[in-house]
C-alpha cells in the first residue's frame, strides 16, 4: 500500500475515487497493489506510446481524451473515414469506446474528470462495432497502421453465453499473423484482449477464439476484495488480471464517457483490458524495443496471485503460480516498467507441432478418456526445437452429441494439469469441435519433452441418450517456446532494486559488522567459532555446510531435499538434476523423484516417461506396471492406451483379437460372429460392417449385394470394397459418376447426360447465354438451373 | 438454438497485381473497391449497391460470375458474426 503521494496529487475531480491506482481514503484499507503510482514515479506515463481502442467509437472531442487523441491512431471501418466519433443515439448505445479509452490515456490535471493509467500516451479509436461485424471488417479494424499503432486494445467478442463457440475467421487470423509479424517494424502489434463476461452463463474462455489465441493478451478481472466477479469465466488462456468492479459494496471504477461526461457505471472484463494496455504503453515507454512476445514474458514474471481468492492456484513445473480466473495473477505497473528498463529480447519463437493423433476412440457417458503423446520438443530440429515452454495449443476434431457436457484437460511432463475447456450447462450443441484449438498458458517455462496427456471426460449433465457416444477422432499438439532459456541473461525479480537508499544501508550495515564477535555460536556450528549468532556465521560445522564456501554458506543438521550429506566431507551435495532424495550424485543414486519425473525400477532412475508396459503413478511418483495385456496404459494399470500382440483396445481395456468374421463382444468377454454381409466388423448388426463380405458392396452403411436405385458402382481404393456411389442430384439412375445421368426425376429433363429443371427463362438474351455457355456453367451444378434449358433451346 | 448465416453485400476479395487491377475487376462485375483489407496484401475490400445488405440467401446475379473470373484468385461474400461488447 502507497500513502497518497503529493507529487500525483490532481485537480481531476474524480482522482480521489481512483482508489486502484492511488490510496487516498485514510479510512479504508488500500488497494495499489497495480503500482501504477509506482511506475509514474519513475518517470513512466505513455510518452510517445500509441494505443487505439477497437470498439463502437471515441468521442475525440472529450476534454480528458482530445489532448492526447491521435488522428493518425483513429480509423472508421464502418462509415469508411478517418473520423471514429460515435453514433449518438436517443439509448446511448455507444458508450463502450469512449469508457475504454479513459481508461488507458485520460489526460491528467485538467481538472475535468480522471487520470489515465497512461495519461501522456496517444489514444485513437477504430469505430467497427456499429455494424454489421464481419471477417472483413475485424482484419482490417486489426490491420490499421500496425507500423504506427503499438496497442490494439479489444474489449469485445463472441457471445459469452456459454453456448457459443466461435472465433476469428481466416482474415482476422491473416491479420494477427501479419501483425506480430511485421507490426511496429517487425517488433510485432500488441493485441490486447478482454477475456469474456459469460460468468452467470457459465461460460468458458476457451471457446471464444479470440481470446485464447496466442497473438492476444487476454485479460481477467477481481474485485476489490480479490473475489471473483459475477461475469467472470475461466480458462486456461488468461495472462493477468487488474480490478475491476463486481461485487454489489465494492468501489467503482470510473471513466470518460460520452457527451464529455464522467461516468462509475463501467465494469466488466472492458475495464481491465484497456488497464493493461495503458500499462503496456508504460513498459514500452520503458523499453521501445520490447516484441510482441517480450511483453508477455514480461506479464508473466511480473504478475502475482496476492489476495486474489481462486481455488485452483497452483504452482507450474517452472514455479509460477498460475490460475484459471486470474492467469498468472494481478499486474504490477512498476515491476512491469522496471523488468522492462533492463529487459534482453527473448530467443526467437520456435514451433514445435507434432503429427495428429487419431485415436479414433469413443468417449463413454460418465467416463474419461485419455490419449498421450511422447514430445521430443522436436529435439532433432534445430530450427524447430522447444526447450522453454510457452503457449500450448491442442487442436481437437471430436463429435459428441452435447458438448456442454464434455471437461477436457491436458497433463504436461511436469505433471502440471491445466484444463482447457468446463462443462457448459447451456451448451447443447451436437456440433462437436472441429479442429478447435485450445491454448493454454499454464505450462509457461517448463520444458517440453516428455508425456503429454489429454484427457476428455463425459459428464452428462441432462437427460440424454448415453447409447449415442462421443468420439474422439483426432488432435494434436502444437508446443511454442524456445530452444535457450529465455531469462538466461535476466535478473530475478528479486533483483528488482528497492527504493533509492536501501543499498546504501546495507552497505553501511556491512562496514559496521567489521568489529569481532563474542557471542554463543549457533548449536550447528563445529569447534572453529562463528563470527556472529546464526547458522550463516559458523566458520565450520557440526554436521553439514549447505551452499557455495565463503558466500551464502550456512550450517544444517540434515540436508534439504535435492542434497545429500557427504559425511566426510561434513557437506550438502547436490544431488543429480532429477532427483528429489538421493544417496550419491550419480542419475542411479536416486531415491525419490522431483516433481513430474517418475523412479523407473527397471533402470534406478528418474524418467520424464515410463517404459513400455509401465505408467506414471503420480502419488508414489514411481513407474508401476500395466495389466498384463497394455502395451501402455496411463495413470491406472487397467487404463490401457495400447495393448500388446494379440490384443486391441476396446475403450480403455485390452480385449483379445477375433478372426475375420467375428467381433468381440464387451459383455460377453468373447469372440461373436457378425453378419453375413460382413467380412470384419464392429458388432452383430448388418450396418455394423467394417469390411464386405465377398461379393458384396458398401452401399453408405451397410453391405449389399447390388446396388439400389440412385446408386451406381465404383471401383475401390487399393484394399478396400466395392463401393455403390450416390448417382448427381436429380438423377434416379446413372451409368457412373459426374455427368452420367441415365433417368432424371419428374419436373427435371436429361440434357447433356445431366438433369436439368423442366422451366424456361424469359430473361436469357444472347449475351446472357453466350456467357452461361462460355463459363460452361451447366457443367457446375450450383449454375445448372441458371437458364440451361432455355439457352440450349436456343442453341 | 441454430442461427441462419446471414449475407451482407460486402465481399472480400483476392486479386493480385495491385490496386488497379483490383479496381478494374470491381468495375467489371459492378463492385465498389473499398480499399485493401487493412494490411493484407492483394485482398480488397469490395461492396455491392445493388445486392441486398443482409439476407438468408445467396442471390445469383452477374455479380455473382466475379468468383469464376481468372484474375480473383478468392472472393468470399462476408457473413454478419455476432460480436457482444464485453
Amino acid at each position: 500500500s502507497i500513502q497518497n503521494d503529493p507529487n500525483f496529487n490532481f485537480n481531476d475531480p474524480k482522482w480521489s475515487s481512483m482508489w486502484y491506482i492511488h490510496c487516498s481514503d485514510q479510512g479504508s484499507p488500500c488497494h495499489s497493489e497495480m503500482n501504477i503510482l509506482g511506475a509514474w514515479r519513475r518517470g513512466y506515463t505513455g510518452k510517445n506510446v500509441v494505443v487505439t481502442i477497437l470498439d463502437d467509437g471515441i468521442e475525440r472531442n472529450h476534454p480528458d481524451l482530445a489532448p492526447n487523441y491521435d488522428h493518425l491512431a483513429s480509423y472508421d471501418v464502418n462509415g469508411n473515414d478517418y473520423d471514429p466519433t460515435p453514433r449518438y443515439d436517443f439509448h446511448n448505445v455507444n458508450i463502450h469506446g469512449t469508457r475504454c479509452a479513459g481508461e488507458v490515456a485520460a489526460a491528467a490535471n485538467n481538472t475535468h474528470c480522471i487520470v489515465g493509467v497512461a495519461f501522456n500516451a496517444h489514444i485513437g479509436g477504430i469505430r467497427m462495432l456499429d455494424g454489421d461485424v464481419t471477417d472483413l471488417v475485424e482484419a482490417k479494424s486489426l490491420g490499421i497502421r500496425p507500423d504506427y499503432i503499438d496497442i490494439y486494445s479489444s474489449s469485445w467478442g463472441p457471445k459469452d453465453d456459454g453456448r457459443t463457440v466461435d472465433g476469428p475467421g481466416p482474415l482476422t487470423r491473416q491479420a494477427f499473423e501479419q501483425g506480430i509479424k511485421k507490426g511496429r517494424k517487425g517488433l510485432g502489434s500488441i493485441f490486447v484482449w478482454a477475456s469474456g463476461n459469460g460468468g452467470r452463463q457459465l461460460d468458458h474462455c476457451s471457446c471464444d477464439g479470440y481470446t485464447s489465441s496466442i497473438y492476444t493478451v487476454s485479460i481477467s478481472s477481481t474485485t476489490e476484495h480479490g473475489n471473483r466477479p459475477w461475469y467472470l469465466e475461466p480458462c486456461s488462456s488468461i495472462l493477468a488480471s487488474t480490478y475491476s468492479r463486481g461485487e454489489l459494496n465494492d468501489r467503482k471504477i470510473v471513466t470518460t464517457d460520452l457527451h464529455q461526461r464522467c461516468t462509475d457505471g463501467h465494469t466488466g472484463t472492458s475495464v481491465s483490458a484497456p488497464i493493461v494496455a495503458g500499462i503496456i504503453a508504460l513498459a514500452l515507454e520503458a523499453n521501445l524495443l520490447l516484441t510482441w512476445r517480450d511483453v508477455q514474458h514480461l506479464l508473466v514474471r511480473t504478475s502475482r496471485p496476492l489476495h486474489l481468492k481462486a481455488d485452483d492456484w497452483k504452482t507450474n513445473g517452472a514455479r509460477l503460480r498460475v490460475s484459471h480466473l486470474y492467469g498468472f495473477g494481478l499486474v504490477d505497473a512498476e515491476a512491469m516498467v522496471l523488468e522492462a528498463s533492463k529487459w534482453r529480447t527473448v530467443p526467437p519463437q520456435h514451433i514445435c507441432t507434432h503429427k495428429r493423433l487419431r485415436p479414433n476412440s469413443y468417449i463413454h457417458a460418465g467416463q474419461t478418456l485419455n490419449s498421450s503423446t511422447v514430445s521430443s520438443g522436436c529435439s532433432d530440429e534445430a530450427d524447430r526445437e522447444v526447450v522453454f515452454l510457452e503457449h500450448v495449443v491442442v487442436s481437437v476434431l471430436l463429435t459428441h452429441p452435447r458438448r456442454g457436457d464434455l471437461e477436457i484437460s491436458l497433463t504436461s511432463p511436469s505433471g502440471t494439469r491445466s484444463q482447457l475447456l468446463a462443462r457448459r450447462l447451456y451448451d447443447s450443441s451436437n456440433q462437436g469441435f472441429r479442429n478447435w484449438e485450445f491454448m493454454s498458458v499454464h505450462f509457461w517455462g517448463e520444458k517440453a519433452k516428455g508425456s503429454w496427456t489429454l484427457e476428455i471426460r463425459d459428464s452428462p449433465s441432462k437427460l440424454r441418450n448415453t447409447e449415442v457416444l462421443g468420439n474422439l477422432k483426432e488432435w494434436s499438439l502444437t508446443l511454442y517456446g524456445t530452444s535457450e532459456d529465455p531469462y538466461l541473461h535476466h535478473s530475478t525479480n528479486q533483483d528488482v532494486p528497492g527504493p533509492e537508499g536501501a543499498k546504501d544501508e546495507l552497505d553501511l550495515q556491512e562496514e559496521e559488522g567489521e568489529e569481532e564477535y563474542i557471542g554463543p555460536c549457533h548449536s550447528e556450528c563445529g569447534e572453529q567459532g562463528c563470527d556472529g549468532p546464526e547458522a550463516e556465521h559458523c566458520l565450520n560445522c557440526v554436521h553439514f555446510s549447505l551452499g557455495r564456501p565463503n558466500t551464502e554458506r550456512t550450517c544444517v543438521s540434515h540436508c534439504p531435499l535435492g542434497y545429500f550429506g557427504d559425511v566426510a566431507a561434513h557437506r550438502c551435495r547436490r544431488c543429480h538434476r532429477d532427483c528429489e532424495r538421493c544417496l550419491g550424485r550419480s542419475e542411479a543414486e536416486c531415491t525419490s523423484c522431483r516433481r513430474g519425473l517418475y523412479m523407473n525400477p527397471l533402470s534406478s532412475t528418474c524418467v520424464h516417461t515410463c517404459p513400455d508396459s509401465h505408467y506414471g503413478n503420480q502419488e508414489q511418483q514411481r513407474c508401476l506396471e500395466c495389466d498384463d495385456s497394455c502395451r501402455r496404459c496411463s495413470q491406472d494399470s487397467d487404463r490401457c492406451t495400447a495393448c500388446k500382440h494379440g490384443h486391441s483396445l476396446a475403450g480403455m481395456t485390452c480385449v483379445p483379437e477375433c478372426s475375420n468374421g467375428t467381433f468381440f463382444h464387451l459383455e460377453e468377454m468373447s469372440c461373436r460372429v457378425c453378419h453375413s454381409s460382413c467380412q470384419t466388423c464392429t458388432g452383430p448388426g448388418k450396418q455394423e460392417c467394417i469390411r464386405c463380405a465377398e461379393g458384396f458392396l458398401q452401399q453408405e452403411w451397410r453391405c449389399v449385394q447390388a446396388c439400389a436405385p440412385g446408386y451406381y458402382s465404383g471401383e475401390p481404393s487399393t484394399g478396400r470394397n466395392r463401393m455403390c456411389h450416390r448417382c448427381e442430384e436429380n438423377c434416379v439412375s446413372c451409368s457412373g459418376p459426374g455427368t452420367a445421368c441415365l433417368r432424371c426425376k419428374d419436373g427435371f429433363s436429361l440434357v447433356s447426360r445431366t438433369c436439368v429443371i423442366n422451366s424456361s427463362c424469359n430473361n436469357a438474351d444472347e449475351i446472357f447465354c453466350e456467357m452461361v455457355k462460355s463459363n460452361r456453367l451447366c457443367e457446375k451444378k450450383l449454375y445448372r438451373q441458371f437458364c440451361c434449358k432455355t439457352c440450349l433451346m436456343n442453341g | 438454438h441454430c442461427r441462419r448465416d446471414v449475407l451482407t453485400n460486402h465481399w472480400a476479395v483476392r486479386v493480385p497485381g495491385g490496386p488497379l487491377q483490383a479496381d478494374r475487376v470491381a468495375q467489371k462485375y459492378g463492385y465498389r473497391n473499398l480499399g485493401r483489407i487493412g494490411s493484407l496484401e492483394d485482398y480488397y475490400h469490395f461492396h455491392h449497391s445493388r445486392v441486398v445488405r443482409r439476407a438468408a440467401f445467396v442471390f445469383r446475379g452477374t455479380h455473382s460470375f466475379i468468383h469464376m473470373d481468372p484474375q480473383v484468385q478468392w472472393a468470399q461474400q462476408q457473413k454478419v458474426k455476432i460480436r457482444e461488447k464485453r
